[in-house]
């Protein structure tokens, strides 16, 4: 299973959150505009978060994040 | 299997559950207005509880919450 | 699998009942108006009771449960 | 797979029915009028008897139990 | 995998059938009018048969069995 | 995955035949008009013959059986 | 996996035929006009052969077999 | 996973081919006009080929093979 | 899984390639016009390559191979 | 799960990428127009490169590959 | 599980991110314009980025990167 992000701006970061008892963040991944990634949920990531605009499609459709 | 929230305000609180018998908070996210992020249960994560306005994407459709 | 509470009112609680030949309370969970929370069945947990005003989103639809 | 009980009326009650060679009543749950509860089949229960006024909402849809 | 079954009168009998070589009857349950089971298939359960005024929901559909 | 057979007319037969190298008939059950019965393919069961007037769901659809 | 097959007339017959290196005959089921068969694919059946006039019903639809 | 194949003319022939390293025709069966057959992939038949006129019903649609 | 090809003129030739580090001819079958092959990706064949003008269908919809 | 490949011009190439740490062309395979092939992601085959005209036919659609 | 690229300009990158504890680049391979790869998550790649002007197909729809 994994989810597409398309960076809608530069400087959209997605966060890797640890799987397991602690929950800390093990990896950050810049995108530029028009950038793509494609991640998957693993046996090391559990959770991630993603700051700045950036449209995210999932199983159950799309979000779209927004810039603080 | 995972689900999706979409802060809708500043200090959205989303809170991880202990899977077990004992029912504890083990985790709690803050997100800024506009952040998203994408959460799975795990082995140690069997509820969680989430706080302030949001949007909720899980497998059967969008649930909003509001803050208190 | 899981199930999605919407708090309608202050006060509503969630019971989780004990998995196994006995059928105990195990744990009580407290929501306040608005708080929404995604339970799933554990290895613990068999059966959930709702009392109180809430929206209880599942497999097969949508259950509101009433206050007294 | 669960099943999902709204109460209709005070005093409806669910019973749980033990799996294997013998059939025998383990465990009666008192539902008030309102409160909604959600069951699995377990290791221990592999069949339900509920009695009084409900709305029982399972995979092939709703089935209504009337009070004697 | 389980079928629901909803007594339309007094005195119908669910009858489950023993699975294994032979084929007894291994438990008899009574419902009154209005009353509602929910019933798996098991280990010691392979057939069912259903006596009197009722409406067995099950995967393929509704039937209806009559008094004789 | 099972069956279900309702009885259209007295003396409706389900004949249960046995799996493995040989065909034998293992069991007969006997249905009065309007009684149904529900009938899973088993670990002794890998075919079954149905005589007289009956209705019979499966997963394809709903077959319905004549006396000679 | 099971095949649904009705009789649309006297002495239609049913073969099953053995899996593994060999393919012979290993049993033949006649049927009279109106009774219905219901089998499976099994450890000991890989294929069927259906003679005479009847109704098969199977997963993709339903053949018509004819008598020469 | 199983295919249905009714013979459209006399002298229709199934030919099934062995499964492994080697591809040799293992079992060759004759069809009579309006003769139905349904033939599993197996452990020792990984394709068949079928010559004559035959209707040809599998999991995508149906085919007819034409007599050379 | 299977597909299926039905030689729309003589001479259509069926090509297997071994599943493996390498990649080889294995086997190949000829069709005359009309026959129809049911062939399965198997231990040995994890690639098929079709010369000659034929009718392949396969789990997306069909494709029409031509003769240079 | 297999794609299905056809050229729509002489010369399409099919390049097999080794699946493991390391990422190596293992196998091109070279097509003429009209030919079809079918190809599994295997234990060795992890990426597909295609070069030249030809439709590819896969779970999601239908791409197109152009010569440069 | 596989998605598909195909590469709207020259000089589109794909890169793969590995599985485990670190996220380093593993693999980056160059397409130019017209050229079509059909790439899985693996045991050793977890994640990919795309660079440059592509369309990207996969299970919950189609992406397009554009360069930067
Ligand atoms: N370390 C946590 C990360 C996590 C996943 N889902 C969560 C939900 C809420 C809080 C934390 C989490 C875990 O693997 O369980
Ligand atoms: N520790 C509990 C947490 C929980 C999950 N679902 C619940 C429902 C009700 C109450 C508690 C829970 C468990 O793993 O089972
Ligand atoms: N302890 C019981 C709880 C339960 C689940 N489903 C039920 C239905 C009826 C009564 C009790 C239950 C069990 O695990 O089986
Ligand atoms: N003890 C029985 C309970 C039961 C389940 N399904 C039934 C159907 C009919 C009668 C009894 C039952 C069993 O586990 O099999
Ligand atoms: N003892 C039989 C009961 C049964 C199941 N399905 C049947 C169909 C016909 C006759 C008997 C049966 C068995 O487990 O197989
Ligand atoms: N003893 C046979 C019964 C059977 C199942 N399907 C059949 C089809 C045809 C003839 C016999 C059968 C078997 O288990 O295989
Ligand atoms: N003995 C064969 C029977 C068979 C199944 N499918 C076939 C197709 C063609 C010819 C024979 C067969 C086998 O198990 O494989
Ligand atoms: N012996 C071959 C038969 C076969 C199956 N599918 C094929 C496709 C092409 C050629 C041969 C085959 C095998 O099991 O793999
Ligand atoms: N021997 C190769 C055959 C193959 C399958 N899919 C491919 C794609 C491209 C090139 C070769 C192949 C393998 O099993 O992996
Ligand atoms: N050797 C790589 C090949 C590969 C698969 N998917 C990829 C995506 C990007 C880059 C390389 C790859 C692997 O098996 O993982
Ligand atoms: N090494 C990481 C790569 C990764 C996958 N999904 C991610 C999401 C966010 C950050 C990193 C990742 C892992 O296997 O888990």
């Amino acid at each position: 299973d994994y989810i597409i992000i398309k960076a809608l701006e530069n400087g959209v970061t997605i966060i890797g959150l640890t799987r397991g008892k602690d929950t800390k963040f093990h990896h950050t991944e810049k995108l530029d505009k028009g950038e793509v990634m494609i991640l998957q949920f693993t046996e090391h990531t559990s959770a991630m978060k993603i700051r700045g605009k950036a449209e995210i499609t999932h199983r159950f459709g799309v979000a779209v994040s927004d810039s603080p």
